[in-house]
């Protein structure tokens, strides 16, 4: 169900 | 140099078990506030944050910033020879390239000591940013792990709808379907068995059910799970540690068909 996102797209290396 | 102390072994055994089946090899960041590990599973799909503070040691010494790079599946071998109830001392000197273990018995008639190599791990941070969630909802952790296994036997995704009636978790497979509803319930005897929603707006979010496998490996951690959502955002699964810190894990959304 669905498509795995991937963690970092929703937050930027620092 | 770090030097940190902990009454219990048992506690950093624990915390191994639930940060293992993600990461591999992982920074241990010290500093003067304590001990913080962030690391991200090989597939990029998990994210874990563990933080101990200095308070929760004692006594805890570190004077620089001091990035530990661990092999996990190397700690945890060495971490086998210690009794749960051992008093544990970890040290690390600025340029050394070992951490060294003692394990004391509590009558301190026997001392272990072994050294872990370290290594250079070169580890990209991520900034998490301070989210307001659409829904916290605080549950038992036992029940949260039980939910987990149960839905497991269904599909390898899990569906969380959580409205101001309560959370449910549901699952859809080949053998058929299942869900799970926990109340919001006000007037529990037992505390720890509550669960409580704060609500902002109704949330429902798709997981893969794999890794919340991986996340109640934290279970025998502490007695509540905190799990905040907003739709289509990661989820953050957090475990608290009594006057230590805290073990969080973020897992993406799948999201779309």
């Amino acid at each position: 169900i669905g498509t795995q996102r991937s963690i970092d797209t929703f937050f930027d290396p620092t | 140099m770090l030097e940190a102390r902990l009454p219990q072994a048992k506690l950093l055994k624990s915390l191994l078990e639930a940060i293992k089946e993600l990461v591999v090899e992982c920074n241990f960041d010290c500093n003067d506030s304590g001990i913080a590990v962030q690391a991200m599973d090989s597939s990029h799909v998990a994210l874990v944050a563990l933080l101990l503070r200095a308070d929760g040691f004692d006594p805890y010494r570190c004077d620089r910033n001091l990035p530990l790079g661990i092999n996990l599946t190397s700690l945890n071998k060495i971490l086998k020879c210690a009794g749960n109830e051992d008093i544990l001392t970890i040290k690390a000197s600025d340029d050394g390239d070992v951490l060294n273990l003692v394990f004391e018995s509590k009558d301190s008639d026997r001392i272990s000591e072994y050294e872990l190599k370290l290594m250079d791990i070169d580890s990209e941070h991520l900034g998490i940013p301070d989210t307001q969630y659409d829904a916290v909802v605080s549950m038992s952790s036992g029940e949260f792990q039980r939910i987990c296994r149960d839905l497991s036997q269904i599909s390898d995704s899990i569906v969380i709808d959580v409205t101001k009636e309560g959370i449910k978790f549901s699952a859809s497979g080949e053998v058929g379907n299942g869900s799970v509803t926990l109340k919001q319930s006000g007037s529990v005897d037992r505390e720890d068995e509550a669960t409580t929603i704060e609500l902002q707006q109704a949330v429902s979010l798709t997981f893969s059910l794999k890794y919340f496998q991986y996340f109640t490996k934290a279970t025998p951690l502490s007695s509540r799970v905190v799990l905040s959502m907003s739709n289509d955002v990661p989820i953050l699964v957090e475990y608290k540690l009594d006057n230590l810190g805290y073990v969080r894990y973020y897992l993406a959304p799948k999201i779309g068909d």
